[in-house]
């Protein structure tokens, strides 16, 4: 699964997620990414895209999640990214990525690495694998 | 003004055991597809029209699984599904199961922008992919000689993937007396999963 969030230089975010799904599914199989507000969610707060265990990405609604932390118990992004992994996958493997309509990127994931870049204007810019 | 941000991801769970080279293929590929975001950003380029551009270019890279190098059906083919969200309006697109649509994100946005719905799957969205005149290919396309391989492996673990470790010979888990015949998800015996 790959997927990306962007803020553009007028405040609004967006989110695309894409994935061939898991090795050895049965055909006909639909997991999260292309459920919104599962695998992938954007509104005037933030952006997000989900990767990891359908399943639990669904049941979670983990996307939608961020943004609803954000929004009803006033987290800030990175703070919302945490909870959200934390909090809401139960036993499930998943990781995200997350921009905030301020320029904030954000990150979170439970299971061993997650292949991640991330860039601000301010200069800063990320690309890693593990923790 | 507000200021710009992108982040992206290839996938979480990965093999603790990667090859050096590998872990090094794949920040290339990030690098490379994030350089993308920020230039078109720095140029002025909307987030809908960035987040698109970026993950058509993770699509068609084959390192990560989506688009060429997608993970493989039980029965060797691939079926993708994509979706795309614009928080202006919170507009929204997703296919699922194509399996000849070159860019399946781009497909998702056509479906936002050019459908009455939202989201379209297999055969309806295969015969959309072609009336907006997408690029579609043989779904040999899409399939690469690694996940062959993974196929192969995963078939004798007898259990399904959703990340890139490479699956164990027969899980001990597999023998778990578990139903359906022992089959594994992410490594734990499938009857732990609610019926999905």
């Amino acid at each position: 699964t790959v997927g990306c969030a962007v803020v553009d230089s007028n405040g609004f975010c967006a989110a695309a997620t894409s994935t061939g799904g898991l090795m050895n599914k049965m055909t006909g199989r639909i997991g999260d990414s292309p459920l919104i507000g599962s695998g992938t969610y954007a509104c005037d707060l933030c952006a997000v895209s989900c990767t990891g265990e359908g399943e639990a990405i669904i049941r979670s609604t983990l996307a939608r999640d961020v943004a609803a932390v954000m929004e009803y118990k006033g987290l800030a992004l990175q703070e919302a990214v945490d909870f959200c992994v934390k909090e809401r996958l139960d036993e499930g493997f998943a990781g995200l990525i997350a921009v905030s309509k301020t320029g904030e990127v954000a990150y979170g994931f439970n299971c061993t690495g997650m292949f991640r870049g991330c860039a601000t204007e301010d200069g800063f810019m990320e690309v890693g694998i593990w923790e | 003004m507000a200021r710009w941000a992108i982040t992206i991801h290839g996938g979480a769970g990965v093999d603790p055991k990667l090859p050096e080279q590998s872990q090094e293929e794949a920040k290339r590929v990030l690098a490379r597809c994030l350089q993308i975001g920020v230039d078109a950003l720095r140029a002025g380029s909307s987030a809908l029209d960035v987040v698109e551009a970026v993950v058509r270019e993770l699509e068609t890279d084959p390192f990560f699984n989506s688009g060429r190098g997608s993970a493989l059906t039980r029965r060797g083919t691939v079926e993708m599904e994509a979706s795309i969200m614009d928080g202006r309006g919170r507009r929204c697109g997703a296919v699922s199961g194509v399996s000849t649509v070159k860019n399946p994100v781009s497909l998702a946005r056509r479906v936002m922008e050019n459908s009455p719905h939202s989201y379209l799957a297999f055969e309806g969205a295969e015969e959309f992919a072609r009336d907006q005149g997408l690029e579609t290919v043989d779904n040999s396309y899409f399939i690469t000689e690694d996940n062959i391989g993974m196929l192969k492996l995963a078939k004798e673990a007898n259990t399904i993937l959703f990340d890139y470790r490479i699956p164990d010979t027969c899980s001990a888990l597999a023998g778990a007396d578990n139903h359906k015949n022992g089959m594994v998800m992410n490594g734990l015996p499938i009857s732990i999963y609610a019926p999905e």
